[in-house]
Order: C-alpha cells, then structure tokens, then sequence
C-alpha cells in the first residue's frame, strides 16, 4: 500500500483536473 | 455489525448496509471529489507551479492532497464543543464517532487543527502556507528534485517575509507553522493506514 492515491483513484481525478491546463501549456 | 465511514469528507458517516463496498466507494467517491479538484485548482495558481514537469505536479498532488485538505478543512473540527462537521452539514461529536469506530486519528486531527487555527492567520498567510506545504521536494518520485526545491525555497521565503510583516512582535509564528510540516506528514501516515484498513474490510 504504497500508493494509497493511486488505490483511490486520487491520481485520475488529479490527472483529469490537471489536463485541461497541461495542454494548454507552450512546448 | 453496521459499517461507518468516519471521515468528514463523506456526507455522513452512516453507511447504506445494502449497499456493496464498490458501492460506498463510489458515493464517497463523488463527496470528496470536488475538495481534490479544488486542491488542484489551487496548485495550478501558485505561481511556479505549472512550470514544473507533468510528472511532478501528479507526484506532488497524490501525495500532498490529504495534507492540503487538512489544512483548508482544519474549521470542520470543533475544539471547543469537540464535534466534527461533516461535508453534508451534520455535526458529530467525538464520542459518537468514537462509536463507529473512529481511530486515535481523529484525536489527532483536533490537535492539528486547534494549534493551527490558534495561530490566527490570515487567508493570504493560510494559502501561502498551504503552498509550502505541498510544495515538498522530498515526497516520494519527484523527478526533478532541484526545481521542486527552488519553488519550495521561493515559497517558504515568501511565506517568512509575510508573516514577519504581518505579525512583527510574533516571531515564533513561522517556526510554528514550519513545525507543522512533520505533523502533517504524521497525519498523512497515519491517514494511508486507516484507508488501508478501509480497503481490507
């Protein structure tokens, strides 16, 4: 239990909430 | 034996018998949700913050996001009448939760909260703080320690000047709540073990 947010599922609500943001950024 | 979920980022910590684990997953699921978009939202506007990798921002998020909430939702623990507020709005006092179950974490949480709300912070010192604390480049698979450490350094110097401005004959504030970061930590622990504990049951 390592990754206790990965077991609850926090790392895609995370990942999801992030995204819009992400790929709005200049590479 | 009735099962409860004691944490006040439910609705109440009653639980639907008829219900299936996936089930009661899922309703808590969607309750503590919209708090861990908000936590989001926040990282995203400290200022920084969304020019450290992808990889690093998840890595930092999945691992501070309970200290975070900690430190928004410290106003949900009632010292004084030793009741906790529930997200659905229902206040529960200790002993009702020590009912159903509630672990010595709960007592823990109170100490938390009552020595940082005694601090008397404002809302800009208590947002910065909430950055340097989730700002932390020794959380576990950070890639890039050296630019984690930089925004945490630039941040811990702001929060400093600001309360050295904010409360000049109080220099022991910013030791205190720098003091806080291994108690959150502590939290957090323990706080992987009851899920743990969630998740076996």
């Amino acid at each position: 239990f390592s990754d206790p947010a990965s077991n609850l599922g926090l790392e895609d609500i995370i990942r999801k909430a992030l995204m819009g943001n992400l790929e709005e950024r200049p590479e | 034996r009735r099962m409860h979920l004691v944490c006040p980022m439910n609705t109440s910590p009653s639980v639907d018998p008829q219900k299936s684990g996936h089930e009661v997953w899922e309703e808590f699921s969607h309750s503590f949700t919209p708090a861990v978009r908000e936590v989001v939202e926040f990282a995203k506007k400290i200022p920084g913050f969304r020019d450290l990798s992808q990889h690093d921002q998840v890595s930092l998020l999945k691992a501070g996001t309970f200290e975070v909430l900690v430190v928004r939702f410290a106003s949900l623990f009632d010292v004084t009448d030793r009741t906790v507020t529930f997200l659905g709005g229902n206040k529960y006092s200790v002993d009702t939760l020590r009912s159903m179950g509630a672990s010595d974490l709960l007592n823990s949480m109170f100490d938390f909260s009552e020595k940082l709300i005694n601090l008397g912070l404002s809302e800009e010192e208590m947002s910065l703080f909430t950055a340097v604390v989730l700002v932390s480049a020794d959380r576990s698979g950070i890639e890039n320690v050296n630019s984690v450490e930089a925004l945490q350094e630039t941040l811990i110097r702001a929060l400093r000047s600001l309360i050295t401005r904010n409360h000049p004959n109080e220099s022991a504030i910013f030791t205190k709540l720098l003091l806080k970061l291994p108690d959150l930590r502590s939290l957090n622990n323990m706080h992987s073990e009851q899920l743990l504990a969630f998740k076996v049951h």
